[in-house]
């Protein structure tokens, strides 16, 4: 169910015997899939709720590669810029490498960023960047 | 930590792990059984925090995440061999990777029942975190993070207000990529990214100002007229029906362009991530029966 995502060395390394034995996954479990096709019913439009519980107290992080459109930059851009929060400076660009890796807007509690050029999964598109981003805010550096 | 599900080797790796691996279930309401895998950092388990991964779909695994985003190990092209990633997250944190809901990877219910909401999923998350805690008593006081992606957007803050209630839990933060956080947010602004990266031109853009737009203010989730959603609905059709790879617009899609029964079930995932156009007047005829099957 999803297009353009080739998964098939994952799907073959899992499903091996030798592999399912070393996760410890039981017989009566059926073959991994990436996806699974699930009776999901979603329950929210929007987290602005959640997010507004949650940020008082704790520091939250958005981060959009800037190459996909399933959750494009923008919205979430502008989910961000939407809970009112006090802007802590200009947006600016941040590095990586020596090089401009993004565009980042701080506001309490809250940080929006983009990772230049990586699509939808960032770590996978920018593995050194996504690595220095996610340091810089489990130490709570800029 | 829990001796039975440590990972004593993994096919694939030659020579021993790069920090002590565990698999193994997490129990949460009912007979629900959520798989996690959780790698130590390889930098100071002791004192790096803990961080919780969850991948999107919904309905897809964080074995994705941990096999080709952030962790230790990636497959090769064989499918039987695992290259070091040197980029992994457990250079400086211990993470949890969480397949849930129920019926997603190798996560179970004994009773086979997979039907679930973002509540449920939420709650049953929670609980099989405070299991995790349970086997894991040395991680129960770290900072704790919780992350994620994509769908993602809605498991980790759905989670997170559930963990902050828990004052025993040292949370501290979390952190969404590329999260759907906002469908009418994400349905409306999809339009401009469309326009602004070349993907649909001047023609449709032409319209959508004409149908969708007054004195510069636009309406492109409710469409005031059918003129607007017709246009709305060619707009959809160049940016998920002509084979672009919606997850990586300046990129390939592997396999090529998708089959027309390929992109019929996709149409369930396109379904969670963005609003329908509501038209104001029903359609008619032909119209109304190529909006339905966009629906």
């Amino acid at each position: 169910i999803i297009p353009c995502i080739n998964t098939t060395a994952e799907n073959n390394y899992l499903n091996r015997p030798e592999v399912r034995k070393a996760l410890h996954i039981p017989d009566v479990v059926p073959k991994w899939k990436v996806c699974s096709v699930l009776d999901y019913h979603r329950v929210y439009n929007s987290m602005r709720a959640q997010f507004n519980a949650l940020l008082p107290k704790h520091r939250g992080l958005v981060y959009n590669g800037d190459a996909d459109i399933m959750c494009n930059f923008l919205g979430d851009q502008k989910f961000v810029a939407s809970l009112k929060r006090t802007e802590r400076g200009e947006r600016r660009p941040w590095i990586y490498n020596q090089q401009v890796a993004g565009f980042v807007k701080d506001y309490d509690q809250v940080t929006f960023m983009t990772v230049k050029a990586a699509g939808h999964m960032v770590p996978s598109f920018k593995p050194g960047a996504s690595l220095q981003m996610i340091t810089n805010f489990l130490s709570n550096q800029p | 930590q829990p001796a039975a599900d440590e990972i004593t080797s993994l096919p694939g790796v030659s020579g021993s792990l790069s920090s002590r691996q565990y698999s193994g279930y997490l129990r949460a309401s009912g007979t629900i059984k959520l798989h996690y895998w959780f790698v130590e950092s390889e930098r100071d388990p002791e004192n790096d925090p803990l961080v919780l991964w969850m991948n999107g779909g919904p309905g897809c695994s964080s074995l994705d995440g941990y096999l080709s985003e952030l962790g230790p190990y990636q497959v090769n092209d064989d499918g039987m061999t695992l290259r070091a990633n040197k980029y992994s997250w457990n250079q400086v944190a211990n993470v949890i990777f969480l397949e849930a809901p129920a019926g997603v990877g190798f996560s179970y219910s004994d009773d086979k029942n997979y039907t679930t909401n973002d509540d449920e999923t939420a709650e049953n998350n929670y609980l099989a975190l405070l299991d995790f805690f349970k086997k894991f008593p040395n991680m129960a006081n770290k900072p704790f993070f919780i992350t994620g992606e994509s769908y993602g957007g809605i498991y980790v803050p759905t989670l997170s207000v559930r963990v902050m209630a828990n004052a025993s839990i040292n949370f501290k933060g979390f952190a969404i990529g590329n999260g759907l956080l906002d469908t009418y947010l994400n349905t409306e602004t999809a339009v401009y990214y469309a326009y602004y990266h070349g993907i649909i031109g001047e023609d449709i853009w032409a319209k959508l100002q004409k149908y969708c737009c007054t004195n510069g203010s636009c309406s492109f989730v409710t469409p005031p007229n059918k003129q607007c959603s017709l246009a709305l609905m060619e707009t959809q059709d160049f940016t998920m029906n002509k084979g672009l790879n919606p997850y990586d617009v300046t990129g390939d899609c592997a396999g090529g362009v998708p089959s027309d029964s390929f992109k019929e079930r996709t149409r369930q995932v396109l379904s969670y991530f963005f609003e329908p156009p509501h038209p104001k007047q029903p359609l008619k005829n032909k119209v109304s029966g190529s909006l339905d099957s966009n629906n």
